[in-house]
């Protein structure tokens, strides 16, 4: 979930956990 | 943990991130394959040991001063030194994930550590100060002498497995998948939502210190039942290791699905 975070930020994508 | 835990973890993750994560860290580890998280899990590891990876040789583990068995807990200004501890590395390396204005070295190598310390905050002897983590503690492992963070690292989880001892890499992906499935669909999934409840990107000191006394729980449960001085010298290949194996694949299985 972590990397998720931060790929997310990162991308300027949404916050949310996503699939997990 | 040893190799077997961290490329373990590394595997579980791969298996929980989205396609997005997967190919932003793909590209900022330059590894397209499925092994880009393992192929790096350990090599916090291989530079601690060197003359200028010497700096991070603190950065594994934070020194809990607790009293176990009668009492655990980790406290972040007690126990974090100067020069820094695992929590305080965690948040280091996640600011510098996040910041774009570092180069790409920089993050490559700061993804590599958060790879490798979301594991070893999981491990219950990296977040203990007791005779340096369990390291100046001699025990017998199958009727040979091993120090009690070394069981704990290692000895324990290669026992739960079997196999060739050589095949780290195959072994830590047997594992991982084994562990994905209880994630997906066994024995963890009911309690694997709760393992990401407030996760806080801004707050890695917090949410990393919710790993940490989690994991020091165990010092008091598990790693040290009755106390440090009973443990001294006693076989641990039996009865603590039917103890002690549920505790350390629980602990895999989440560093996996929280790093991910």
């Amino acid at each position: 979930a972590w990397l998720n975070l931060i790929a997310d930020r990162m991308s300027g994508g949404e916050k949310d956990l996503g699939e997990l | 943990w040893g190799s077997l835990g961290h490329i373990a973890i590394a595997y579980i993750a791969s298996n929980f991130v989205k396609e997005n994560t997967e190919a932003y860290f793909q590209g900022l580890l330059g590894n397209d394959t499925e092994h880009y998280l393992a192929g790096v899990a350990t090599w916090a590891d291989s530079i601690r040991y060197t003359k200028w990876g010497r700096f991070s040789k603190n950065f594994h583990f934070i020194d809990a001063k607790d009293d176990p068995p009668t009492y655990c807990g980790v406290d972040f200004v007690r126990d974090c030194k100067e020069d820094g501890c695992v929590v305080s590395s965690l948040q280091n390396y996640t600011s510098q994930l996040l910041d774009s204005k570092l180069w790409p070295w920089q993050r490559n190598q700061a993804a590599k550590f958060v790879i490798h310390f979301v594991g070893d905050i999981h491990q219950p002897l990296h977040v203990e100060n007791v005779a340096q983590g369990g390291n100046g503690i001699h025990v017998n492992w199958q009727g040979h002498e091993f120090n009690l963070h070394h069981v704990w690292d290692s000895s324990i989880a290669e026992k739960m497995l079997g196999g060739n001892r050589r095949k780290t890499y195959d072994n830590a992906f047997r594992w991982a998948s084994d562990l994905t499935d209880e994630i997906k669909s066994g024995k963890y999934l009911t309690e694997s939502a709760s393992w990401i409840d407030g996760l806080l990107l801004d707050d890695p000191i917090a949410t990393s210190m919710v790993w940490a006394n989690e994991s020091n729980a165990y010092v008091c449960s598990h790693v040290f039942p009755e106390g440090p001085t009973a443990i001294i010298g006693q076989e641990l290949a039996g009865e603590y290791f039917e103890k002690a194996a549920p505790v350390i694949e629980l602990q895999v299985a989440k560093a996996g699905y929280r790093l991910a």
